[in-house]
This record gives C-alpha cells, structure tokens and sequence, in this order.
C-alpha cells in the first residue's frame, strides 16, 4: 500500500541517516524518493556526502565508499526489521583498514539483539567474532568444518586457519 | 528464532556430514578462495525454501547435490538441516509452542524432493511459511547478504532499489 | 610506448597538480577508501581520449573538473598531461620520430575542451588515433582493467565476452 | 572478419589453458565457443575444472574462483596482444592469500615486457611492486600523493602508508 511504503521509507531514512556517520566517521547521507509525487512507483535514490567532501550522488563514490553506504542501508533496515539471524558474506571485502573497524564494532553492537554469521577473509572482522569457524578441503572438493571458540575459558585451539588478511 | 544449529550432507561441497554450532552474538567462518564458506550461505537459504537455482549459483535444482570430485562419486542426494529454538513461542501456529524446531530438506538425483519439520513430512510452502513475518524469509532479502549483493545494491537502479524498502514494509 | 609521467590538475579529487613518475616493472599505488586511486585510473583514460561519462563514474562530462569540498571551491578546469617516451620510434606518423610525446587534454566548466601533443593543439581524434593498435587504446578495454571490471567479465555473457576476444583480434 | 576471430580465439583459448593451471596451482580451464559453426555471432563459454575438482560452469565457482579465472583470461589476452602499460584496479580484492602470491608473481614475470600499475589494498601485492606511491586525503576532498621507492638504493622512507591488508 502508498501509506505503508511511505512511513517505512521514512523509517528506514532516519535510520540510514543515523547509521552512515558512524560508519564514515562523519559526513551525512539520505534517501530520496525519485518521484515524490507518485508512491507507488517512485523509486529510491540515495544522496552523500562522506566527511569534508561535498554532496554528491553516489556514482562517483569510490569502491569502499559505495559498500560503506550499502552496508548502512542494509543495516538501516535491519535495524527497523530485525530478525533473529543475520548473514553476511563478504560485505567487508572492498573497506580498508579504519572502515572495516567501524564496521566491525556496529556488527558487534547491534549482536546483541540477532545472530550474525560474517563470512571474511579480514582479520579485524574475525577479532570481533566470539566464535570462529574454519572451512578447508583438504581433499579437494570436499569441505570440512572446524570450529574454534573464542569466548569461552575451555577455548580449544584448532587447526591454523586461513586468517589471512 | 534463534538459529542454533546447521547440518549439511550432501549439499554442494559438502561430501560429508557437517555440523555447525551457532552460538549467541558474532560467528565468523573462514578458509580460502573455493573452500566451501559460500556454499553454507546456500544451503541456510536452500533449507528455508528457495527454489531459485540462479540464486544458489545453479543452473538447475540438481547442482546443490554433491557433484562428485577427483577422487569421490556423486552422491545420490542433498540434505541439509536448520535446528532453530523456539523459546520466545514466536514460531508461527501450529508450531508455536514447541521448543525446538528442527527444518529439514532433501534433494535426490532422481528429483524428489522432501520437507520435514521436526521429523514430521511437510510441504515447500510449509516451510516457506515459517519464515515469512520473521525477516530471514528468503524473499526478504535483507537479512541474508549473500557475497556480491553489496556491490548490486550500490548499481541499482532506483527502482530496484525500491524493492529493498518494501521488503521491509 | 612507455608511460613516464601521469600529471593531474584540477582533475576529480586532485585539486592540485600532482605528478607520479611511472618507473619499469611493477608501480603499486595504496591509501584508504576514496582517496583518490581510482580517480587516477579516470585521468590516463580520460586524457587518452574517454567520451563516455559512465566510464568515469560521471554522468556528464563536466563531473571530471574538481567540483570543491568543505573548504575548497570547485576549479575552473580539469587538466591531465600523460608523458611518453618513444624510443622504440613505436607512435604512428606524424609522431614517429619525436623522443617524447606528451598528451594534454583540458575541459573547462564552459564546456570547451583542449587536447594537445607536445604542446601543439590538436583535435580529440588525433589523440584517440595515436593509441589505437598500441593496445592501450581506451576502446581495447583489457590494459586497463578498472574498479569492478573483473565482476563484469566473470558475470558476462557469452556474447559479451566474444567482445573481449574481439578487441584482441 | 570470421577467421581473425577465429584465430584470435584460438591463440588466446592456448594461453588461457597455460595460465589457469599456474593461477590455480593445477587444474584446467578452456574457452569454449557456444556456436562453433557460427563465428560471426559465437559467444565465448569459460569451463573450468579447479584442481581435484570435477569440471563445471564457472557459475557454480567461488567468488574468488572466478576473479582468479577472469584474471587468467586477461592475461591471456595480453600475452597475445601485450601493449606498453597495463594498470589493475584491485583485481586481488577477493583473492585469499595463495592465490594473491601466485597473482603477484605472474604480474612480476610479465612486468618484464610491460609496466604495471596496480591498484591494491593488499600487502603482499604491495610487496611485490619496485615502486610504491600511497595516496592520501590529509584534507578531506582533496587527494594528495606520496612516492616511495624501493628498488634503489637511495630509497626515500615517505610516510606511513595505508598499507592495511
Ligand atoms: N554440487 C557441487 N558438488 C561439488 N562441489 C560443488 C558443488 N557446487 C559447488 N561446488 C564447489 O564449491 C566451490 C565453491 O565454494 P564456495 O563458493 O563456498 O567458496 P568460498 O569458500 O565462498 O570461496 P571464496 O572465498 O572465493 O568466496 C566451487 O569450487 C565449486 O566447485
Ligand atoms: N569532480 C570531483 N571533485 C571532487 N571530488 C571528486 C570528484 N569526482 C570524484 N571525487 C571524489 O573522489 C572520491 C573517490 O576517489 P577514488 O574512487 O579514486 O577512491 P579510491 O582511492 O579508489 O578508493 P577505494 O579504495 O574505495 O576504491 C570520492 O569520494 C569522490 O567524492
Ligand atoms: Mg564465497
Ligand atoms: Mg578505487
């Protein structure tokens, strides 16, 4: 219906809104209907401006700078919906190093109410994690799981992962 | 629902009987390029119902079962289970009061399919029904980011992107 | 043909002039997410001759000049100058026998555009033509491989790829 | 012309067969047209058979898998028609460790004919560079550039740079 999309794009805005400073460090963005005037077809623009530069759309934002904005409106929305597991694969894979930190510490954050599965390559992102899972193929084409711990004083330590970035 | 436990058999890479604990707050999994990581998104989504082939990497439904390797056959079916508990009874009826609620889907090469729940034979829609309203439903799309969808979102068009608010709705 | 100097004014993120010396072998160019790495991608390719806005991540041309930030006004200009040295003698005629070439390419906020060769003025063509069949021609498309280019060419299809094999041919 | 195409395939299909296997340490890969009998519209197929793998779609391959196979083709390509300069914008994004190592060494080995300019956030890319630039935004919107040299022995120690993966 008109009405329901129109308050969860509000919703979702005023997250996303309050979501991309944290992750940027500054800076602002907002969601913008393409056709205010037509609800039931607009579609949704996103507007940015990352900290010191100037407001722009998000075409000419760098590769980190475009997943950093993605990542604050799908975590808008979860934060607006949020249900009881979250996966995410990969989605830390174009940040550097400061962005992957943010980023990590709002996984942390919001892990409090929902599950989070984090499938990564990045060191930091796995710090973060209480429990670490390994996948290896041995034998190729075969995959075996290991599980190592983190959190718990009975930690067992397992086979080296591939923690390698 | 909190999601408790996910056992693979079968499924894509996974020749062998894998389990996976999934404990409270954050779980990272890892390995290398090709090493299976993905394929556990697959078989989460697969379990709750999807019956798109593209969207598991597939070609046909038939791709998820154990294709075989150098050294080791096709197997003759895919299974794979999700344990989730129930202790907050947020499960839809008829299964809101049961503690546990264990998801249960196989494929096999001749193309039967079967859908448990606890043990007991349902069908697709069941399945697909359970999760709908909780937001991990396979068409909400929100929840479960699977690897490259980030950079989709960014390229979408406007329309597209539309459809995110609304799965939200 | 190779590549000695890569010098951007005005152009993007890169409000002053700025240099980089491209040396033989292997030239690693790092800093943080939106920096500016990518944006000197845009300038080799855009000095060489890039008609397309959407290749440089614009959407008119215009997008390419310094547009300003917090502190900064936008400039009135975007200028890239691309350094070569020719002692295999391998750039076409009328250009054979110079030792250096030095491609300039301007835009201005008006709208007018300037492209030069050592200094003499010369017409967009002149520079797209003293690249093609070198193999770096913007149009051959696999020297320089952009930000998410190898997605694309993972996800293409078959009849997108022949281009590939087309622009090698 | 049909036959160039033709030809054109072939030649870059034998190269493609040479540097899968040196990517993926073994294996096997090849270029498959999708009309064979008709050249003129033929799209290009890529099968691929990762090492103790069993042969298959690249669909079904890892996200790394692919940009490894992709990588491959570009070679490939430029093995046959090597021009001056090549520049990589974070090609090695989704690569895991191994695979960014043996990435590394083919661009070093080809770097021999033609200059490479690679755009990266990894580390051990970075290391197998003679020259390094870090750029850096000190004032927010505006990109400043720092060069380090490494091959020589009059190396100049610039400042720190985001060398984070
Ligand atoms: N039905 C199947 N039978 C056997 N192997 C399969 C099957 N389907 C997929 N695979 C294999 O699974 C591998 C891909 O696994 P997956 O996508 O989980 O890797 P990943 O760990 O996510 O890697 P990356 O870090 O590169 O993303 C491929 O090599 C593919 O051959
Ligand atoms: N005309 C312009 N004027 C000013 N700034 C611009 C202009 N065009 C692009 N930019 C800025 O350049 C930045 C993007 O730079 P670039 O794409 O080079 O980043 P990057 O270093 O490649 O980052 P990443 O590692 O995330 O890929 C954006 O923040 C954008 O705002
Ligand atoms: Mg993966
Ligand atoms: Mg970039």
């Amino acid at each position: 219906s008109r009405d329901l999309f129109a308050s969860t794009f509000e919703e979702v805005d005023t997250r996303f809104r309050a979501f991309f400073p944290r992750l940027f460090r500054g800076g602002r963005a907002r969601l913008e209907l393409t056709q205010p005037d037509n609800l039931l077809e607009s579609g949704v623009e996103i507007v940015v401006q990352p900290p010191g530069k100037r407001l722009q759309s998000m075409t000419l934002l760098s590769g980190g700078e475009k997943a950093l904005t993605a990542v604050a409106l799908i975590f808008a929305i979860f934060d607006l919906r949020p249900s009881p597991f979250s996966v995410l694969d990969e989605v830390d894979a174009p940040l550097d190093e400061g962005n992957v930190g943010r980023f990590a510490d709002l996984v942390v954050e919001m892990s409090s109410h929902s599950q989070f599965i984090l499938i990564t390559h990045n060191k930091r992102t796995m710090e973060a994690a209480g429990t670490l899972y390994g996948v290896t193929m041995e034998e190729p084409g075969v995959s075996k799981v290991v599980g190592v711990r983190f959190d718990h004083a009975d930690a067992e330590s397992g086979p080296e992962v591939d923690a390698d970035r | 629902m909190k999601l408790r436990r996910i056992d693979i058999f079968g499924f894509k890479s996974f020749r062998e009987r894998t389990a996976l604990d999934v404990s409270d707050g954050v779980t990272a999994v890892v390995g290398p390029n090709g090493c299976g990581k993905s394929n556990i998104v697959d078989a989460i989504r697969w379990a709750m119902g999807s019956q798109s082939p593209k969207d598991l990497r597939g070609r046909a439904m038939e791709d998820v079962i154990f294709g075989g390797s150098e050294r080791n056959r096709p197997a003759g079916y895919a299974e794979v289970n999700l344990v989730f508990s129930n202790e907050l009874r947020t499960a839809p009826a008829p299964w809101r009061e049961l503690p546990e609620l264990r998801v249960t889907r196989r494929l096999f090469r001749t193309g039967d399919s079967e859908y448990e729940l606890n043990g007991q034979r349902v069908r697709l829609r069941d399945v697909q029904e359970l999760f709908l309203g909780t937001g991990v439903s396979v068409q909400d799309g929100y929840s479960i980011i699977e690897q490259g969808r980030v950079g989709f979102i960014v390229s979408a068009r406007p329309e597209e992107r539309r459809a995110l608010i609304e799965e939200a709705a």
